[in-house]
This record gives C-alpha cells, sequence and structure tokens, in this order.
C-alpha cells in the first residue's frame, strides 16, 4: 500500500518530465479522479462511519468541509488542477505546500479501516493529476532542481505517513470514526469542487 | 462530453 501510494506521485511527477501532458488531458483525468473520489466516499465511507452508532458523525463532515474550506485558501486549489504560475519567484510558497502536504495527510487516514481497496486506488488514481499540476508548477517556477525533487519527496511521503500514523498511534486509532468522518467531508468537497 | 464519460466512468468503476 505504502509503494501504491508513493507510485502515483512517481508516474505523476516523471510523466512531467517525459511528455508535457496538455491542460485538456489533466482536466479529464482530474475529473475522473473527483467522479472517482465522490463516489467511494458516498458508496463506501459514508455507511461506513454510519455503522457505528455516533450521534455527532454529521458534524464531524460538515467540520471536514469547513477544514478544507480553508486549506483552500491558503492552497489556492491545486488539489482541483488550478495554479497561476507567478514566473521566477524566489520565495517557495511554504503555505500552498504545507496545505497541499496537509490533504495529502488527512487522506492517508481513512485508508487504515478499509477492507477493500477502491479507497486505494481512488488515491492512487486522484494523486496523479495532482502531482502533475504541482510539478508543472515547481518547474514553471524555476525553482533549483534539489528544492523542486525534495519537495516532490515530501509529497509523496504524506498519504503514507497519514496511513501510518492512523495505524499506529492511539489516539488516530481510538478516533478512526471521527477522523474518517472529517475526511469523508473533506472528500466531498475536494470531489464536487473538482466536478 | 469526454468530462461526462469520465464522471460516469469514476462512478461505475466504484459502484462495481
Amino acid at each position: 500500500e505504502f509503494f501504491v501510494l508513493i507510485l502515483s506521485v512517481i508516474i505523476g511527477s516523471i510523466s512531467v518530465l517525459i511528455t508535457k501532458p496538455s491542460k485538456k488531458f489533466i482536466q479529464i483525468l482530474l475529473t475522473f479522479s473527483g467522479a472517482y473520489l465522490l463516489s467511494v466516499t458516498i458508496l463506501h465511507l459514508l455507511p461506513e462511519v454510519y455503522e457505528m452508532n455516533t450521534k455527532n458523525i454529521g458534524l464531524f463532515i460538515l467540520f471536514g468541509i469547513l477544514i478544507q474550506s480553508i486549506l483552500e485558501n491558503f492552497s489556492k486549489g491545486v488539489e482541483h488542477g488550478h495554479v497561476h504560475v507567478h514566473k521566477h519567484v524566489e520565495k517557495v510558497p511554504w503555505l500552498l505546500l504545507i496545505s497541499l502536504g496537509l490533504h495529502a495527510f488527512f487522506e492517508g487516514i481513512p485508508l487504515s479501516n478499509e477492507h477493500n481497496h477502491s479507497l486505494l486506488w481512488a488515491i492512487f488514481i486522484h494523486k496523479i493529476p495532482i502531482s502533475i499540476v504541482l510539478t508543472t508548477f515547481l518547474i514553471q517556477s524555476k525553482f533549483k532542481n534539489i528544492v523542486i525533487i525534495s519537495i516532490v519527496i515530501l509529497f509523496a511521503l504524506m498519504t503514507p505517513l497519514g496511513f501510518f500514523i492512523s495505524n499506529t498511534v492511539y489516539i488516530f486509532t481510538k478516533y478512526l470514526t471521527e477522523l474518517t468522518a472529517i475526511i469523508i467531508g473533506i472528500f466531498l468537497h475536494i470531489s464536487t469542487i473538482i466536478l | 462530453f469526454k468530462k461526462l464519460i469520465a464522471i460516469l466512468l469514476g462512478f461505475a468503476i466504484t459502484w462495481v
């Protein structure tokens, strides 16, 4: 699973270096990943969290939507392929990268209570266009290669990290249902905005 | 039209 999650970023980044994917292609890939994410959320994640007898699940979902709209303010919509490149920026856009990293980290959390692999593949597909957009953005911003490579590697490690932590850290495993509900909210926001 | 197909495909894959 770790390998699959990292592989999607590798595929995305390398495809930018080898072929220059057209805007149209990225858009269609994004649309597909948005639809996939939405249906995984509705068909698998939602029924799963509502199996538990918790009254506040709905609140957590709404909270997730709120979190994502805050994150989106900082990431300026990289998750759905909106990047406005300012050529020759010297400064690394930390806020954008941190919120994108958080976003990737959150995605890894619900993976640990998934028994079938549809969410894993949804995230796999979802991360390909995002890493294409991220890599294109970094290259066009003329950062040093070392900076670009380390940012992409960090980004690739975030989802596996979320998966690992939600599996091992006690608080995360204890409140996995609530966390998954928050992430359902995030997924609902992302996928509907993409579509 | 391509986007419509992409959406339907995305839905269909998880449903199956």
